[in-house]
């Protein structure tokens, strides 16, 4: 992995044979899980960066749900190798993985991810389809179960936003459900978007201010700081439903409902004028301002534990 | 393969509550088929949105007649996919025997 080529753009089997390729160069530190399949039958990977004992405390993070913001996927592979590197080199993050496990997904929506580079590159859903409707495929961000079918989400399956036919129908996201709830021990979840430059924390679907709503807003604000403090991109940061708009049915909303306090979903940078078409050049800075403000995530998560 | 012959992205800015709430309601007007890359938020948040060529002319004339302002963020959208496509290509082509 030390010759890939993280500034610029990969296909799904080049992030697949990635992904074998770290886990082979570090066996006792990164192993793969496969945590489902998607509908047309791809594996669902998660990198596990362990450095041993047993069903520690974890962070999640996850890239690429919504398949056509490739600065995620991108930013993904360079996080995974970026921990790799720094273990061992850097305090704060072995000191993290000497007392929690890190998880990433990075291809979250495969099938989405795989149609972007074969069919449509600005595909969006998974690719399910949608019995009596000519259109497929789910939001995978409309899909979890909190506050399913509110506003901000919709019911008509050629929309961008269809929620899908219930909860956690897809099983791109029902996989994810069920890691979660047989982990147990899942303290920080972060999932990545792009693009308007955001870092958001519960809720989208209700008005209702999350009960850590002060430290979510304090830890934002710092995290976004140390983002912003490398290139000087510009990031807002709140709750969902104030920061963006309602949107009902999203992840953190629900990983927050099941008790994990450290929520956080981001949108990641696009400072021209490209919106899911940034220029591979962007990627490697992306992800360095990106990691800043994730240490900074992740470190508060491993000094306060609850 | 969608090519995107001719679609373009536009930037529209909201200045008042009315064309706030029009934009909040894009993606449900459903004789343009627009594709809501960067959604309405606040005043002054610009709005982005992927148009295709058939609706084109018929969505300018919506926005001028609410009195948006909008600028063209991307131009031509195929010509951009066509050079991040050559780009992975030749990247890979590159990256190849090393691998």
């Amino acid at each position: 992995t030390d010759s890939f080529d993280y500034a610029n753009y990969h296909t799904l089997s080049e992030i697949y044979s990635f992904q074998d390729m770290l886990v082979a160069e570090n066996p006792d530190f990164v192993s793969k899980i496969v945590i489902g399949q998607s509908y047309e039958g791809r594996p669902l990977n998660v990198l596990k960066f362990s450095t041993g004992g047993s069903n520690r405390p974890a962070i999640w993070i996850d890239t690429g749900i919504h398949a056509r913001e490739w600065i995620t996927q991108a930013s993904g592979l360079w996080f995974a190798k970026k921990i790799v590197t720094d273990y061992g080199k850097d305090p704060a993050i072995t000191a993290i993985l000497n007392n929690m496990d890190i998880f990433l997904e990075i291809a979250t929506n495969p099938d989405g991810y795989y149609f972007t580079h074969v069919s449509n590159r600005m595909w969006r859903k998974t690719r399910k389809p949608n019995p009596g409707y000519s259109c497929p495929g789910v939001d995978p961000n409309r899909n979890w179960d909190a506050g399913f079918g509110l506003g901000g989400s919709s019911g008509y399956p050629c929309s961008e936003t269809y929620r899908g036919p219930s909860p956690h129908s897809e099983s791109e996201v029902r996989s994810i459900v069920e890691f979660v709830q047989s982990h147990g021990n899942i303290k920080a979840f972060i999932s990545i978007h792009a693009y308007s430059q955001m870092l958001l924390y519960p809720y989208g679907y209700t008005t209702a201010s999350a009960k850590d709503e002060a430290e979510l807003y304090a830890l934002a604000q710092k995290a976004v700081n140390s983002l912003t403090s490398m290139y000087g991109t510009r990031y807002t940061y709140g709750n969902i439903i104030d920061t963006i708009y309602q949107a009902s049915g999203g992840t953190v909303d629900w990983t927050y409902n099941q008790g994990i306090k450290y929520s956080y979903t981001y949108e990641l940078r696009d400072t021209g004028y490209y919106g899911f078409l940034l220029p591979p050049n962007q990627i490697i800075p992306t992800a360095q301002e990106t990691w800043s403000s994730l240490m900074v995530l992740m470190d508060h998560a491993y000094k306060n534990p609850y | 393969r969608e090519t995107f012959e001719g679609h373009q992205v536009l930037r529209i800015v909201p200045k008042n509550g009315v064309q706030l709430s029009l934009l909040r309601n894009l993606e449900e007007m459903m004789e343009f088929e627009l594709d809501v890359w960067k959604g309405a938020t606040r005043l002054s948040s610009p709005v982005d949105v992927r148009v295709p060529p058939h609706t084109m002319q018929a969505f300018k004339s919506f926005l001028e007649t609410n009195e948006f302002e909008y600028s063209i963020m991307i131009e031509d959208i195929k010509a951009i996919l066509d050079a991040e496509r050559k780009q992975m290509e030749f990247a890979a082509r590159l990256g190849q025997p090393r691998n």
